[in-house]
């Protein structure tokens, strides 16, 4: 465990954090996309399988039940509690265009070809493009609440952090994983211009919009 | 040989 990954996982809590908090305090989930959170949800809940099966740490296992609990209580808050905020119009993304092809690849390539492991490489590839909807929904509308936008800077930040991670284990234990690598870096460039509106716009006190 | 990895991050 090094500094990177730790803060890393702590920028995805204050991430998840701050989306519930936005919905809870605003009472809507409006500029929200239910269908990047589905996917989410969706992530965790095929990675977090080995709870069952093996254990790690306890600051693992914790964790992995918080992020799962976090992401049900996020679809359940744009689906059931707020769901006459919800902006479904906007919230167009198809989600087959992500799903079908991250199912076959993960058939195709994964470190080996058991039920677990092919639902853990899904999981990978899913949460690399799991935040599309969302952006898609950004793009349409052409703006963002900046609490969104912090949502989305720490998101983002946390995969950042991740990487450094990596190239730290790298160096230091010789630990590379290639799937999880290539799709987080992928995962990455996803947010490169998202940081660049955040850092220009947002965090010089202006709302993110697009021309 | 694919390598069976033990998944520690999250």
């Amino acid at each position: 465990m090094n500094i990177f990954r730790i803060l890393g996982d702590v920028s995805h809590l204050l991430a998840i954090i701050i989306l519930l908090v936005k919905i809870h305090r605003s009472k809507s989930c409006a500029g929200i996309s239910g269908k990047s959170q589905i996917l989410f949800a969706l992530v965790f809940t095929t990675r977090y399988l080995d709870l069952f099966t093996t254990f790690i740490s306890l600051y693992n296992t914790v964790m992995k039940v918080i992020f799962l609990i976090c992401a049900y209580i996020t679809v359940y808050m744009i689906y059931v509690k707020f769901r006459k905020t919800f902006d479904s119009e906007n919230d167009s993304f198809r989600l087959e265009f992500l799903l079908v092809p991250v199912t076959g690849l993960s058939f195709l390539e994964n470190h080996s070809f058991t039920p677990l492991e092919i639902l853990w490489t899904f999981s990978i590839y899913l949460e690399s493009v799991a935040i599309l909807p969302q952006l898609f929904m950004i793009s349409k509308t052409g703006e963002a609440e900046t609490i969104t936008t912090h949502y989305l800077f720490f998101l983002g930040l946390y995969r950042a952090l991740y990487i450094a991670n990596w190239v730290w284990r790298y160096h230091t234990e010789k630990f590379y994983d290639q799937i999880a690598v290539v799709s987080g870096v992928v995962q990455t460039i996803f947010y490169c211009d998202f940081f660049y509106l955040y850092v220009t716009k947002v965090l010089k006190g202006k709302k993110l919009s697009l021309p | 040989e694919k390598k069976s990895f033990k998944h520690d991050e999250l």
